[in-house]
């Protein structure tokens, strides 16, 4: 499903060069459910952005369900990233003058799909939000905004699921809750890849990727779940 | 040094009113190393901003160094800020088109402290992040952004430091060295009060409050440190 080889990542900073990724490879099926973690700094939320077809390596591959990414049309990553990917950004990325229930309802709206005010109700009420989803991004707490985010990612039922450090701001009763949610979505066929530092919520992953220094530096299935 | 009394902080939004904090007491010595934890939405941060002067409560006290905060003037307030309290914020609030280096800069400059650029770059060593002095936040990975805020709340060398979620973006090993600056501080007298999710991080404090449902909820002592 997913192949990354040998990706570099630089960015160009005036006369400076950032080495964010210097040579990363591996694959991951359908279906698997993959935690990353590593130091901050270790170019986690860069992998997670090419994998997201939000931004290209500077060298090196990247297939999706066999396709070279690279090779795609800006229209048809937009719809890729649309139907089949959801994605938690580590710093939330909510549209700041919509209401939570506007910013779920974006990928349906985007999507054409019908029904999306009850579609985006039920995916707010499952993160425990159903209260507060007439609130701006700048009205709701920190671990809010987040549930928020990933009610946005799951509400398009996405077959692929990219989250950056989802419960950096919950409590761990309410990680759970998503965390339930997320492996509801594995049982489905869902595939779900899920950056974070806490071991408890990598234990919930069957596999885990440890990226060091912009490589990876470990990869090894999940013993005690 | 720091007295809570009867304090209520209720967030109007057209005609709902939002009840955030519903009558919260509490004290701190001075010296004291306090966590807060509870479930996201349970009014921490609410509570944090109260206490960093950067909000007022709707109703009840609060009383800095003896001081009634509600009756000092802004430029009081100001000033108490910029000389006494370090606040690390939980979306980091770094000004976007300023470099790491130019942020912790910032409050040296409103303060009148000389040598500002060596205290700034000594400050951001501190945290792991000589080597991003020159990148802006768009530059930066989220737990780099995060230690850029713990350092320009630390290099004032605050009597307070009140911090929303210090470490939540990263790896264990990160956290613990941000936890032995905060202990440094603390062993030099400065008081500490701090947010976070995450047990092994509270345990550094030696006193816990939770917080639920914009209430107290739990006081007690840290067992094992
Ligand atoms: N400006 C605002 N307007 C309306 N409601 C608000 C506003 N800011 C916060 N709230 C609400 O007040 C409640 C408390 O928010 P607060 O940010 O204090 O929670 P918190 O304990 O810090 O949560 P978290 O752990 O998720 O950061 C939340 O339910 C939130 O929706
Ligand atoms: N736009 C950019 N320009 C220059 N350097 C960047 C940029 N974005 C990220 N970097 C650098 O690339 C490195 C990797 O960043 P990345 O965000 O992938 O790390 P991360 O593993 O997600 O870290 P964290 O756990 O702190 O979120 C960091 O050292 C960062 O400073
Ligand atoms: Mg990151
Ligand atoms: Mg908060």
């Amino acid at each position: 499903l997913i192949r990354v080889v040998d990706v570099h990542k630089v960015y160009q900073m005036g006369k400076v060069q950032v080495h964010a990724l210097r040579g990363v490879s591996f694959v991951v099926e359908e279906g698997e459910y993959v935690a990353i973690m590593g130091p901050s700094g270790s170019g986690k939320s860069t992998m997670m952005n090419i994998l997201g077809c939000l931004d290209r390596p500077t060298k090196g591959e990247y297939y999706l369900e066999g396709q070279l990414v690279s090779k795609l049309s800006d229209s048809e990553l937009a719809r890729i990233r649309n139907r089949k990917i959801g994605f938690v950004f580590q710093s939330f990325n909510l549209l700041p003058r919509a209401t939570a229930l506007e910013n779920v309802e974006l990928p349906l709206i985007y999507g054409g799909v019908a029904n999306r005010r009850e579609r985006a109700l039920e995916a707010l009420r499952k993160v425990g939000l159903g209260h507060r989803y007439h609130h701006r991004p700048n009205e709701l707490s920190g671990g809010e905004q987040q549930r928020v985010a990933i009610a946005r990612a799951l509400v398009m039922n996405p077959a692929i699921l990219l989250a950056d450090e989802p419960t950096g701001n919950l409590a761990s009763f309410q990680g759970e809750i998503i965390m339930k949610i997320f492996q509801k979505l594995n049982d489905e066929g869902g595939t779900i890849i899920m950056v974070t530092h806490e071991p408890d919520i990598a234990r919930h992953a069957k596999r885990i990727i440890h990226f060091k220094d912009g490589m990876i530096d470990g990869d090894e299935p999940v013993r005690e779940r």
